[in-house]
């Protein structure tokens, strides 16, 4: 449930901020 | 140290000696060579100029230049140290270092502050988390009410604004992330332990005498 969720955890679902997808070339 | 020259092949804006890059971070000579393969494939995406542009670097995360996504940009923005709009190598593999299994907490904790500090005043303030919280929301095409969305930033501001003054300064931070390690997870990127081996080629590349590795 995203309201048990703290703001941070559901921001760092992002793509963008999950910078392993750099390394699939 | 600190002489060492790269010859015409490794000239490019901003290519710092492997050796040099090595000794300021968590990576070997070998592993910086490595991350040079990947850096010059990430830069030659869209123009072979020896930089990675912001285009060439939502390129590499989301293989689609014409996705815009506030957090790629915050992240591109923190890798362009030198403000110039593009990334040379040297501050690539820097701030990659921050991402590496052996960096240190500290730096993960700072460099996750500034990401999230989007008008860089020095706080975490509740309109930004909200930004960013939209933000997500537009990207995963989840829907919540605002209702929902201001009783998620009400929760997270009662656990991290321990002095109740609306905004998180970096030492609210750092408590808040102590208690939530899950928040670092993102700063810990386990493809750099072994670089050498997503990026063989670097062998039939290295300039670097064996003995200096």
């Amino acid at each position: 449930k995203p309201t048990a969720m703290n703001a941070f955890d559901l921001i760092n679902m992002s793509k963008g901020l999950n910078l392993g997808s750099l390394f699939d070339t | 140290m600190g002489c060492f020259h790269s010859t015409a092949s490794r000239q490019c804006p901003g290519h710092e000696d492997p050796v040099f890059l090595a000794s300021q971070t968590a990576f070997s000579v070998s592993e910086v060579e490595a991350l040079f393969e990947l850096f010059k494939s990430i830069s030659s995406s869209v123009i072979d100029d020896g930089l990675i542009s912001k285009e060439e670097f939502q390129l590499a995360l989301f293989k689609n230049k014409k996705k815009e996504n506030l957090f790629a940009n915050r992240i591109f923005d923190l890798f362009d140290v030198k403000r110039k709009g593009v990334v040379d190598f040297g501050d690539f593999v820097r701030v990659l270092n921050v991402f590496h299994p052996n960096a240190s907490q500290e730096d993960k904790i700072d460099f996750t502050f500034k990401l999230y500090d989007l008008d860089g005043t020095g706080y975490i303030e509740r309109d930004e988390v909200r930004q960013m919280l939209i933000a997500i929301l537009c990207e995963s095409e989840l829907k919540l009410a605002d209702e929902t969305i201001e009783q998620i930033l009400d929760k997270t501001f009662k656990e991290a604004d321990v002095n109740l003054d609306g905004k998180i300064d970096k030492s609210e931070w750092h408590q808040f992330v102590t208690k939530n390690p899950s928040l670092l997870k993102i700063m810990t990127l386990q493809y750099l332990r072994d670089i050498t081996t997503t990026f063989p080629s670097f062998v039939f590349h290295s300039e670097v005498d064996e003995m200096a590795t």
